[in-house]
């Protein structure tokens, strides 16, 4: 079964889509084959990538249970996406009990193609598709800007994710990506070295820099490796991919 | 009556709370008297002005009917904050019809105590907690950071708003305020430039520069007119708090 990332973060602006884009890419440019998730009713994974997004995709996933494969869009090599489609922000209103979080956990189990990544992009929200989306993952990703807001908002987010954990009976592994790093201000620096410190052994070896060239790169539908292959973001994204295929953090 | 301003934008991290912030201490340092609503369940506008934050607040008035008064703590002369409180994340899942979308707007007009200005801050989504906010308020202030997925998010977002009103007959007056500004960079002034043409006479005249100080204030509670007031984050703040109580725009 494939590997299921989420980027999760209810704060906003902290780089969930930028951060599914582009590692979503670097994981296809390496040769896997990956599936994109668009979670969030905004359809920003599925711009950057270059896509219309206004096609029927994960809503008709929720509400009529049509296959992940039937929806997903060819985006690039080796690379597939569904878009949310727009009955999405319906989902959070939708009837029913218990089983409405396991409907896209569900839909995954039924993919008939093999592939060795699932990639889903969260909205900076926590409701019934967060945790739909937190059901069906293995691996959390919270990426955290170097700002005190995003610092102070992450010990929240910890402690929301493991009492729903437990009131689920499940577990995931957690990570933490430190994105906006600009390492010659202090402030960045500071919520850098406070993550390491409350968080041994979960911050991803690799920080992302502030570049402007992760900005600009969704204006033309290009990932920043078709955008700038030499700039910095693509430097730390693909440094990223590795980091999350190997597992690789921040020792204590 | 009070002018009721609220910061909206369902993109997450483009500074409604920050704005949020600022505004509300430059009006109040002006001399009128402001409330603020923090309606976020993150509580980032009572963080960010150095309060506690875990105190009961517009959860009790949406659940128990209490008055906003009773539960305004004291922020700073002339100006109060109602917190969110515990349990606001459940607004978004209480039973009821339409009057739920009015309980915001009547709990306003039993103010006792006269305000010159409410300034509410918004979450990043478009639930229920976003439907009281646009139907207490006088003028919707949009935050449009300087990128490509902020942009692209507005016209959508305009729409939506449009949608919205016309479908509950209310009407209010929108603005576009442009964050995140850096005059240097070509991507800043694009957007800017886009901005004003989509949206003349809507876009307010200042916009708020790309400021450290901005970023750094919330980690000591303090304002950015407490922290740096000479920064150019304070001087964009009070020139913006100026356009809004004057409605001053860029002209088409
Ligand atoms: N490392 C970076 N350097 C420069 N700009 C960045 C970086 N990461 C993200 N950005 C820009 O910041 C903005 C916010 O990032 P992004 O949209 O990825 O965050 P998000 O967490 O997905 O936001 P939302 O909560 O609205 O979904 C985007 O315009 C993006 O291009
Ligand atoms: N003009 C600016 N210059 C520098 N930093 C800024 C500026 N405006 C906002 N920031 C920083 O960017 C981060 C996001 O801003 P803020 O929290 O105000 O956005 P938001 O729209 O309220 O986010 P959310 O959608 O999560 O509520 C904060 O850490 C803030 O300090
Ligand atoms: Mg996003
Ligand atoms: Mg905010």
């Amino acid at each position: 079964p494939p590997r299921t990332l989420i980027f999760l973060n209810q704060k906003g602006g902290v780089g969930k889509t930028t951060s599914s884009v582009n590692v979503a890419h670097a994981l296809a440019l390496s040769g896997y084959e990956v599936l994109g998730l668009d979670l969030d009713p905004q359809g920003h994974f599925a711009a950057s990538l270059g896509l219309e997004g206004l096609d029927p995709g994960l809503d008709e996933i929720f509400f009529e249970g049509v296959g992940l494969l039937e929806r997903a869009q060819p985006a690039r090599e080796r690379l597939r996406l569904v878009p949310p489609g727009p009955r999405l922000p319906e989902v959070e209103q939708m009837a029913g009990g218990r089983e409405r979080g396991w409907i896209l956990q569900r839909a995954l189990t039924q993919l008939k193609q093999p592939f060795d990544y699932v990639v889903i992009d969260c909205p900076p929200s926590s409701g019934l598709l967060a945790i739909n989306a937190l059901l069906a993952t293995d691996d959390v990703i919270m990426p955290v800007s170097c700002d005190y807001l995003a610092l102070e908002g992450l010990a929240g987010l910890m402690r929301t994710l493991m009492r729903v954990e437990q009131g689920l009976n499940i577990s995931t592994r957690k990570y933490v990506l430190v994105t906006r790093f600009n390492g010659q201000r202090r402030l960045p620096r500071e919520v850098r070295g406070k993550l390491e410190e409350y968080f041994p052994g979960q911050v991803l070896y690799t920080p992302i820099r502030d570049n402007v060239a992760l900005a600009e790169a969704p204006g033309f539908g290009q990932t920043v490796f078709e955008y700038r292959p030499e700039s910095n973001g693509a430097k730390d994204y693909a440094a990223l991919a590795e980091d999350i295929r190997l597992r690789r953090v921040l020792e204590a």
